[in-house]
């Protein structure tokens, strides 16, 4: 199994639909300060990590969606993750497995909606978690490592590094 | 829940020997529990030292030394515990070009049996990389252009 | 005290100003005070924003965006009350090449009226300097070559 | 006034006699990891801010003094800053001033003693303050920026950092 496209729309700093794809091997994504690099990774995050409490670097759900420059909130984002899954590592007939979130805002603005999607079908919450769990995918732990993780590891005592590895087992 | 942990904590730290001395070329690296018989009252100790150089703690280390330590600690539990796919931003940070290019070259390694996205600015860790993605920001958004690495300027370990 | 410490916010705000633009080519950043009529009673936040971008709270920039903010403060700092000698310690470590040169044009800049010594290992940085000490640890110690930059390699802005 | 060398001998990584000379302007610090480019801050931090809070990474003064890979420490080290003094920044009579700092292993290597020299000639620590102080050079504050302030900056509360600008004033 592996990640084969990443696809934003209107999510943080990606106003444009984009699709971000990707091979097996090794794939290096780089570019200036601020151009989004991290974001990409929140996208991941988001969609993947739905159990996780990792932070996406912003306070409440609704800051995830693209603000152009005079402050004006997109109605909705959506991020979806593609995987090819001819091992059948995820537990569904498809060779290929979307996995979809989208966030959308109310009438007035203040409130929102989340919707799951799997291959274009909606789904629950709890579907969606544990297809992902059975795949071992951004399971909480350092499979994903965030832009300052080593300045903490490098940083934190020694019981606080105990308890990553009794989080681990 | 003790037997658990030190079973962990064996694995974890043969995985930091080895990956250790792997990013660093040859040096001594290792974790080791302050109440081995009780690990729950103390703390979980990192020990690096570049190579020809005494052992030390880690806050004793130059900053190049600890943030190589620190990966090696984190790379040495996703081998724990093996993911399909690993995204890694900006772990390269305090390294100097040497230290960069051994990263570069153990995620291609690595990529055989897992998928590796990396997030860097450093053009060391960037030349091992089968594709690269470039990220810009313009007309107000940011977008994305993929380039296949080419066979000449891919670098095979 | 109060009065005091107004004084020295308005003028170290003044130099953050001036700076964050310098180093950004045009973005725009501030310094504000969560209880401008108590100081002592609430924080103080620093905005910044990239060239065309809103202006952000200093935890949701990038991470890039956040060095140069924190790096812009320090020399606000430096500005209020000058010193003849800098010691800089790789902080140009989370920018890219761009924002690494910036500071590097804005050293050579200051050396005018101040001695700027800067660890770095980011060549955009080194290349504006008028001379380049190079470390290395051999034969069991450390060691100094100092080089003096030609005027070829030196690149002045 | 400016910097014109820094002398090392058993400093921390530099277990030669090591001399690193600057001129005006803007110089460079460059070198692999653990090379040593840290330690000749640290050095300079050594001899000039005694009245520093500041870190030398060192747990205790001992530390300071180089180690071989067996572990034998140096008998003494010193450490030595120079200045061209021409503007008279430094109010004494010299061009040029040194200020050196010595720590020296007691006969059992169990306790040391520390000794400060202006110019070759043995000062008290109090007047060695006050002659920095004079020229102010590298009071607590910005002047010195060590690997890791950055950091510290961008994850400090509010309230830290308006400590900050209390201590400036
Ligand atoms: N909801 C949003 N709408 C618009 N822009 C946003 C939103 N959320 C974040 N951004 C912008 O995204 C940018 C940060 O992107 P990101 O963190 O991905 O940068 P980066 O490429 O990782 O940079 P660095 O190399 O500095 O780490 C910031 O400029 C921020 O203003
Ligand atoms: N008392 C001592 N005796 C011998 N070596 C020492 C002593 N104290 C520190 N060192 C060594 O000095 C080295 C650190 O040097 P320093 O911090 O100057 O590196 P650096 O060049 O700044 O590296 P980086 O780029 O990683 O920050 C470490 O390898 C450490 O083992
Ligand atoms: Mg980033
Ligand atoms: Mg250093």
């Amino acid at each position: 199994m592996f990640l084969k496209k990443i696809e934003m729309e209107n999510f943080k700093s990606f106003g444009k639909k984009t699709v971000v794809e990707f091979r097996k091997g090794y794939t290096s994504i780089t570019g200036p300060n601020a151009s989004g690099k991290s974001n990409i990774g929140d996208a991941l995050l988001f969609v993947l990590g739905t159990k996780s409490n990792k932070s996406l670097r912003a306070q409440k759900l609704t800051d995830l969606i693209h603000r152009n420059n005079s402050g004006r909130l997109s109605p909705y984002l959506k991020a979806s993750v593609t995987f090819d899954n001819s091992d059948k590592s995820i537990p569904l007939e498809s060779n290929e497995v979307t996995f979809s979130r989208i966030v959308k805002l109310s009438e007035n603005n203040d409130d929102y909606s989340s919707y799951y999607f799997i291959n274009d079908d909606r789904a629950r919450l709890q579907d969606f978690e544990y297809l992902l769990e059975k795949a071992k995918i951004f399971a909480d732990g350092y499979n994903f490592v965030r832009q300052g993780d080593i300045t903490s590891i490098v940083e934190m005592t020694p019981v606080e590094r105990r308890g990553i590895l009794e989080e681990v087992g | 829940k003790k037997i658990v942990f030190l079973d962990v904590f064996q694995k974890v730290n043969a995985n930091y020997i080895e990956i250790y001395k792997e990013l660093t070329n040859g040096g001594e690296g290792y974790l080791y529990l302050e109440n081995p018989t009780n690990p729950f009252e103390g703390g979980l100790f990192v020990k690096a030292s570049s190579k020809g150089k005494k052992v030390d703690n880690l806050a004793s280390l130059s900053g190049g030394e600890k943030s190589l330590a620190a990966l090696s600690f984190i790379i040495a539990i996703q081998e724990y515990d093996p993911s399909p796919i690993y995204f890694m931003d900006e772990v390269d940070m305090f390294l100097d070009g040497v230290n960069a290019e051994n990263v570069g070259r153990m995620f291609r390694r690595n990529s055989d049996s897992a998928q590796i996205i990396a997030v860097t600015l450093r053009k060391s860790t960037m030349k091992y990389a089968h594709q690269a993605i470039g990220v810009t920001y313009q007309d107000r958004s940011s977008m994305v252009v993929t380039k296949e690495m080419q066979v000449e300027e891919q670098v095979v370990p």
